[in-house]
């Protein structure tokens, strides 16, 4: 009691001295948590040795029992005790410590008054367990005293600032929180382990916990399960808020799954989906746009091809399904298989009305003949017979024929000039026609390919008997390598072929409409045919099959040009290129230069040829020539370029 | 037999930028030997490129005394149509010599100058291309070895069996020899 006076004493003199500065760093903290820690120990060791005094006391009151020396002994020490409790109140905090303390020995001192005959009486076990809960209380307040009186008193500075006293007693609590509660979940884990396994090992409960665990899963899943159907079925009509009969056709949905008898899951899920289209018809009305969503197909599709697959199973083939879907299936392979003979049949078709056209024009402008029943028959016969034919392989033979029957000299002189007008002006449409003739025999020796090689056989001697009328051997020998090339290339995918025939027929129509519109250029060009060579034209006729008149029928002769001229490359440049135009308007077929010693026309032919494939006419060309000298002039103008050349701008522009 | 016509007027007349013709084929002349004679030749002729020493000895014909035809004397647009009608000479081909000189191209209209030039060139296949035995307007006598001028003003007829035109050799001082040797045809 002494000690702990002393040092009682000491701490609250240090306290004072400190305490006015106002200042402290966390050494003194430190130096103060000790202090109280060796007070609080010292007092615990002292109220130890005072129980230890006391129950030796009680035992010797037991041994000698007077309850008037006890009565006396009790308290003496009950004064002394406070005494020494005013002893150590030196400040005001100080003395609800005492207080307390002085409470507590009170009580114990008490509690020694009331239980020396229960002590007496109890074993030595019970004695230390109560003791210790005693020393626990005690320390407990004594911590809670220290810590209130740390907090209340305590002006702890860190670095020249004060800290809270709130702050230091939270670092103390968590560290000793975190061991506590450690130690709590430990002791709660290990209980509940013990707690677990005794448990467990009990059949009966293990046996209820499975029924209940069992019982609620239950539910869940038919829970889960009805969620998931009705996500899907919603996601299948297409409609996302439930109605009345969606929910009746769940239950029914669910019972019918649950009832393994029942194996037509798709005819309820369709007779659910009927039941609902049927109740909710006006709902369906106002989102008809929704209910005709893919997901619906898709869910029909799904239906369908679920009753396919149920019917197959159940050995009860829908054949209405399956016919459908095979149809579907045929459809698409003859859709992409008819693809090819729809496209020939049509360009078929249209050479075809090419054929006729010109058959009628040239019937209309052959009126002149009249007179002459031969070439009206001529014409008449040819177009029926070969209408007959079905262009097929007599066609070449009529088209040989019919250029021959325009060749072939007439009775009378008048016939002859007659006959000379006439194929001047059915040269072209001659032409077209031979050309319509060999693409329609094409096609059909294609058909023939394709029906079977027996039938191909057959119309190819036909074909050689035809072209044996031909009188130009070479010719039937080329056109005999080319229908070979032809077929053995129609083995494969003739999409080459197709492309082909629609080029062609593009061609064709434009040279159709070119001899129906142009009858005066025909007539300038029937004049101009008419002063060259016949030996000449006859030979064009033949050679010349599907290539545009102006590049391959020459009306006059080869022009080359010669320029005595000693100018620039520009103005040789621009004076051939002028030249060209002008021998362009005059239906020069070739036009040659001669003198390009310095290669300065070298591209010239480069760009004639580009010009061609563009398709440019006189005055397109001319209008590129101009915009080049404008573009000259300015560049000259501003006088930072060079001349560009007009061969090259013409090569880069056109 | 030979004969010239002034077209002047028909080329005039062509509509050059509304002209939808296809434009022709193009190459450079490399000679063939006997394909040439299909062919005719157009030789056009700057006559203000020609040497000035030519152009100074004028004559009202354009020709000289002794025979020569000196196109430094001609006048622009001048046609000489050369006709070959016996084709005897396998060296030699139908054509005809336009005589021209260039329009100055000048910034302000570069239509006017590009429509001049291409008028000079049409003229001259015009005169190169017109069948000369059916369509001739204006013949002229067949004298061998005389050089008339025929009555429109402006071209000249010889007979091509007697004319060489020297086209490769002599650019800058061309003549149009009528009576030189039959030898020096280069083409």
């Amino acid at each position: 009691q002494s000690t702990s006076a002393t040092s009682a004493k000491s701490l609250s003199t240090q306290r004072a001295v400190i305490s006015p500065d106002g200042e402290c760093s966390l050494d003194d903290l430190s130096f103060y948590v000790n202090q109280l820690s060796s007070l609080v120990i010292q007092m615990a060791r002292k109220e130890i040795k005072d129980k230890l005094e006391g129950r030796s006391k009680c035992l010797h009151h037991s041994i000698v029992p007077s309850p008037a020396v006890s009565k006396t002994a009790s308290e003496i020490a009950h004064e002394a005790m406070e005494l020494t409790a005013a002893e150590m109140c030196g400040t005001g905090e100080e003395c609800k410590e005492g207080g307390q303390k002085s409470f507590l020995y009170s009580e114990l001192s008490n509690k020694n008054k009331s239980g020396d005959k229960q002590i007496y009486q109890r074993d030595s076990k019970e004695f230390a367990d109560s003791i210790s809960k005693g020393l626990t209380v005690y320390a407990n307040r004594v911590a809670s005293d220290m810590m209130f009186s740390v907090m209340k008193t305590l002006k702890v500075h860190s670095s020249r600032k004060p800290i809270p006293a709130c702050v230091v007693l939270k670092r103390v609590l968590l560290n000793h929180a975190k061991e506590i509660v450690s130690d709590l979940i430990d002791s709660c884990m290990k209980k509940l382990h013990n707690i677990t396994g005794v448990l467990m090992a009990d059949s009966d409960f293990v046996s209820a916990v499975k029924r209940n665990l069992f019982n609620h899963g239950k539910q869940n899943a038919a829970d889960i399960m009805e969620a998931m159907l009705r996500h899907l079925v919603s996601a299948l009509i297409g409609e996302k808020k439930e109605t009345k009969s969606q929910h009746l056709s769940y239950a029914t949905l669910k019972a019918g799954s649950r009832d393994p008898k029942c194996n037509n899951k798709s005819l309820e899920l369709s007779a659910m989906k009927a039941e609902m289209k049927g109740k909710d018809k006006c709902k369906m009305k106002s989102d008809s746009c929704k209910s005709l969503t893919s997901a619906e197909k898709v869910g029909e599709h799904i239906l369908k091809e679920g009753l396919t697959m149920w019917n197959q199973k159940q050995g009860n083939p829908c054949k209405m399904v399956t016919k459908v879907c095979c149809n579907k299936d045929e459809k698409r392979e003859t859709i992409s298989a008819s693809t090819d003979s729809l496209a020939k049949d049509l360009i078929v078709s249209s050479l075809k009305l090419i054929q006729y056209h010109l058959t009628q024009q040239a019937r209309g402008k052959d009126t002149c003949e009249e007179d002459c029943p031969d070439s009206t028959t001529g014409y008449m016969a040819q177009s029926t017979q070969y209408e007959k034919c079905g262009g097929g392989q007599s066609a070449k033979a009529l088209s040989v024929k019919h250029l021959e029957f325009h060749g072939a000299p007439g009775p009378s002189t008048c016939q002859k000039e007659n006959q000379r007008i006439g194929s001047q002006k059915m040269d072209t449409s001659n032409i077209v026609l031979k050309l319509i003739q060999k693409l329609l025999n094409e096609s059909s020796n294609c058909e023939d390919l394709c029906e079977g090689e027996n039938k191909h056989s057959e119309p190819k001697v036909n074909k050689a008997t035809s072209m044996s009328k031909r009188p130009d051997e070479g010719e039937e020998q080329c056109q005999d390598h080319q229908e070979f090339d032809f077929i053995s290339g129609m083995k494969q995918v003739n999409w080459h072929f197709i492309g082909q025939l629609v080029e062609s027929v593009v061609k064709l129509c434009l040279m159709a409409e070119y001899s129906k519109n142009g009858a005066a250029l025909a007539e300038s060009e029937g004049e101009a045919a008419s002063t060259s060579k016949p030996t000449f034209r006859g030979t064009r006729c033949i050679h010349n099959d599907a290539m545009p008149q102006n590049y391959q029928d020459p009306p006059g002769h080869e022009v080359i040009v010669n320029n005595q001229c000693s100018t620039n490359s520009f103005q040789k440049q621009l004076r051939a290129v002028l030249q060209w135009i002008a021998a362009s308007q005059f239906d020069v077929p070739m036009l040659y230069f001669m003198g390009d010693d310095d290669g300065q026309l070298e591209k010239l032919p480069q760009v004639s040829a580009k010009a061609a494939e563009k398709g440019y006419s006189v005055g397109g060309l001319l209008q590129e020539v101009i915009k080049f000298a404008k573009e000259q002039q300015l560049d000259e103008a501003v006088g930072t370029m060079a001349k560009k050349q007009l061969l090259d701008w013409l090569l880069t522009n056109l | 037999m030979m004969a010239c016509f002034d077209t002047t007027m028909m080329s005039d007349d062509i509509d050059w930028l509304r002209n939808c013709r296809s434009v022709c084929k193009v190459d450079l002349y490399k000679p063939a030997g006997q394909q040439d004679q299909d062919r005719k030749v157009v030789c056009f002729v700057d006559v203000s490129t020609l040497n000035v020493e030519d152009k100074d000895c004028k004559d009202a014909a354009g020709s000289s005394s002794e025979g020569n035809l000196n196109l430094g004397n001609l006048e622009e647009k001048e046609i000489i149509v050369i006709k070959d009608t016996e084709k005897k000479y396998q060296s030699k081909m139908e054509g005809s010599v336009c005589l021209f000189k260039q329009a100055s191209s000048d910034p302000v209209s570069v239509l006017n100058w590009l429509f001049s030039d291409l008028q000079k060139y049409a003229l001259g296949f015009q005169h190169a291309l017109s069948p000369s035995t059916s369509s001739c307007k204006h013949k002229v006598g067949d004298t061998e070895g005389e050089c008339n001028r025929s009555s429109s003003g402006n071209c000249y007829s010889v007979y091509a069996n007697q004319v060489n035109i020297d086209l490769l050799n002599r650019p800058q001082n061309l003549q149009l020899e009528m009576a030189a040797t039959k030898n020096t045809n280069n083409n």
